[in-house]
């Protein structure tokens, strides 16, 4: 049979005025390294979910992508992740939520799709049940970077500049008792 | 937000999504990655998908399982199902973002609605394609 792959690493404002030659090129080289991560294994007459799995994987330990290692930063500057995954063969799936300890996300979901009679876990208990399945835990600092603790910097400001406008607009005859 | 969809050899798909979130989301807010047929959905009789954008819409609109749908009930192709949901049905109410899409046949589609989208693909030919722009 043919087999196939395909990635994403997010979408949004992304022009080539927006990223350097370099920057470009980083990531240019971290999707070809991920897509044929994955492609290798199915070669080797792996499972999709494991090439799935696999360059996922690729994506989560790279710095440039919002997911794993490199995500952003939640308004308590701590990270929050969230992974799933789904066999179109029998229709299983897994997911977790809110998890902030589980190093790679996407091998937990799995977890959660075969090693459980559940189809999402979410929060302090999904990283409880990772642990026990003997994923890889981290602390929740290994997920920092410099970027995303700027972009966060960036978004607090801009939220709190609209809330004092938003709020100035609300009572702006205040002087008026 | 990153993703995957993959074909094997024993001809199964299979799809997954992994993300941080959004930048300052508070109140455990939880996107569409982690929703089974939001952000992710696989089923040998259709497609695979995994998406990204603004998750709040792709919940609404259970973007990943209504492209499947479309496949599945209205015979259609990814390309076309995948165009109309996120050129059409995200776009009408301003949901940004974009899907990967893989059929059982090896097909490999990917639209998207924002200005870019990090992407990439090796198709039933062995063809490898990476891109980030329009």
């Amino acid at each position: 049979n043919d087999i196939a792959i395909a990635i994403h690493g997010g979408a949004g404002t992304i022009t080539r005025q927006s990223m350097t030659a370099e920057q470009e090129a980083a990531y240019r080289a971290k999707l070809e390294e991920a897509v044929k991560a994955g492609y290798a294994r199915l070669q080797q007459g792996a499972s999709s979910l494991e090439a799935v799995q696999t360059a996922i994987n690729v994506m989560e330990d790279s710095e440039l992508f919002n997911a794993g290692k490199g995500a952003v930063f939640t308004w308590d500057e701590i990270h929050e992740l969230d992974a799933s995954i789904m066999d179109g063969r029998t229709r299983a799936a897994g997911s977790v939520a809110g998890v902030t300890q589980i190093k790679n996300p996407i091998n937990a979901a799995r977890a959660v799709m075969e090693q459980s009679v559940h189809v999402m876990l979410s929060g302090s208990g999904a990283d409880a049940f990772a642990r026990e399945q003997g994923l890889d835990m981290v602390d929740n600092s290994y997920f920092d970077t410099p970027r995303r603790r700027e972009a966060l910097r960036k978004a607090k400001a801009k939220m709190i500049k609209n809330d004092h406008a938003s709020l100035w607009q609300q009572h702006r005859d205040y002087k008026m008792g | 937000t990153v993703g995957a969809v993959a074909l094997d050899k024993q001809g199964n798909l299979a799809a997954g999504t992994s993300t941080g979130g959004m930048t300052a989301k508070r109140w455990g807010r939880i996107g569409d990655a982690p929703i089974i047929g939001a952000g992710t959905f696989a089923d040998n009789t259709s497609c695979a998908v995994s998406a990204t954008g603004h998750g709040e819409y792709f919940i609404r609109y259970q973007v990943a399982a209504d492209i499947c749908a479309r496949v599945k009930y209205q015979g259609k192709t990814i390309e076309q199902a995948g165009n109309e949901v996120i050129n059409g049905v995200l776009n009408a109410d301003a949901g940004e973002g974009g899907v990967i899409i893989l059929d059982s046949k090896g097909n490999i589609s990917m639209p998207f609605n924002s200005e870019g989208m990090y992407r990439a693909s090796i198709d039933k030919n062995g063809k490898v394609s990476v891109q980030i722009y329009r």
